[in-house]
């Protein structure tokens, strides 16, 4: 049974793309079938793939927009088990082109429709705003993760994340639910993080992921090398968390 | 003679709030009369100096859009010298109606026409997007401050936003500068970060400020308290920085 996860929060810098691209390596580690897309007209999921956002190939915008067959926009990346569908920069169009269509907010659910027989796990990076991207990820999602790092900027976003979610689960996606919260680039040592961590543990409980993604200088620099963590330096604490977090997500989808 | 500043990054995450709300705080320390709108639907330098989101007085969607007065919704923060328009929940719709009204990008600059009189800076902190909100301020400014952490992702994003000043300087804004590129967040201890500040500073050279702003957890803890951070501890590191930042602009408007 294939599971659609949209990596969602409309802060800033919280660690949406270092968790979609590094999910998804670690997942495909696990021999799970992955399809990455990057959905952030920003284009740093592909990056961090080494792909070459310029490129002349087809992508989100000609599978979303263009109606072009998944088979056309998707790259093997290093493993068998791991597809990406890049960004390219006209996706930043499709937001101004979708908001006059009727059904503008499940062009992406139509898209992905059958795609579940050939993937385990779709995951979806978002670009950091509400805007109709975003909302077509969450409409064609099962769950959404959160990426969420335990400064105040980030906690105040938290109320009006939960309400966007209520808001497509009333109208546009009633099975959606909340997959987790990560907890990222956490500093264990910066007691107001520590703080908000255990704020966000008791008001969300079960919610929140036991694995914590700690601040770590691989996870930052994999992506220069246009790699996941895990192929960039295996043995980093960045990798072990994220490996830990795909075996969590395991886990619990087992448990269903 | 006054200046507008629009504090700019598409790249989420990078500091523009931190250094909107800072710089508002450090330039009014120096007694210039400041001005700060956020134009960030997310809101957070509302609540960086202590403002409720939710409040029933105008805010900058009302002056924008609803034609309200300015005297109508700046409130003064602490200092005589410092004024904030705080953002509001509906500002995120005003996105969308702008869309399809003549001169969508020159809603701000009309509306600021004026305001130069009373004010000796006038700041926009944007959101991480390049929609209609961040065009607006484009087009309202004089000069763009660009904040930047030294790391993959954000510097990936720069050839972009350089392209997006211009777009905007050949149609909309002609005199738009690029005041500079202010690097936060900094690490001296990360050999990746080091190498991104030395590559910036070779490419771009006179327009990245001297002033480097290091990570420091009094600049995150600060707006937990609903304060910049020379209100919350005058002595961090965080706050020296920022005040040595305002008087790096103030020298550079003396020396124009
Ligand atoms: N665990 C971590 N340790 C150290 N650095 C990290 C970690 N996770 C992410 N980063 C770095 O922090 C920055 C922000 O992360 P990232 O770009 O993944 O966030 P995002 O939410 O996708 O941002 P945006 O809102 O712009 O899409 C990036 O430079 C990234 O490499
Ligand atoms: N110099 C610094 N030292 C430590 N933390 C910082 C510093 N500057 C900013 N931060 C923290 O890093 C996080 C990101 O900064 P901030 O929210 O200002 O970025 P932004 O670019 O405005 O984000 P967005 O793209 O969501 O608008 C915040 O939690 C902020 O408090
Ligand atoms: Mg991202
Ligand atoms: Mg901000």
């Amino acid at each position: 049974m294939s599971r659609t996860i949209a990596i969602v929060n409309q802060k800033g810098g919280v660690g949406k793309t270092a968790t979609a691209v590094n999910l998804a390596a670690t997942l495909a580690a696990c021999e799970q079938r992955v399809l990455l897309l990057d959905c952030d007209p920003q284009g740093n999921a592909s990056t961090g793939f080494g792909l070459r956002k310029n490129s002349p190939q087809p992508s989100l915008y000609q599978f979303l927009i263009g109606h072009n067959p998944l088979e056309q926009v998707v790259r093997q990346i290093i493993s068998p088990w791991l597809h990406v569908v890049p960004s390219s920069p006209d996706l930043s169009g499709a937001e101004i082109e979708l908001v006059n269509t009727s059904a503008r907010e499940s062009w992406l659910r139509k898209r992905l429709q059958g795609a579940g027989s050939s993937y385990d796990y779709i995951l979806l990076d978002c670009p950091p705003s509400l805007g109709l991207l975003t909302v077509n990820a969450k409409v064609a999602a099962d769950s959404v993760l959160v990426p969420l790092q335990c400064e105040f900027y980030a906690m105040e976003g938290m109320s009006q994340l939960l309400r966007t979610l209520e808001l497509v689960r009333r109208g546009l996606n009633p099975a959606l639910q909340l997959g987790g919260i990560l907890l990222t680039m956490f500093d264990a040592t910066a007691p107001g993080q520590v703080q908000i961590a255990r704020e966000v543990r008791q008001h969300l409980g079960l919610k929140v992921f036991d694995t914590v993604i700690p601040r770590h200088t691989a996870v930052s620099e994999a992506p220069s090398f246009g790699k996941p963590v895990i192929w960039y330096d295996l043995q980093s604490t960045g990798s072990r968390a994220y490996m830990q977090l795909a075996q969590e997500i395991l886990r619990k989808k087992e448990a269903n």
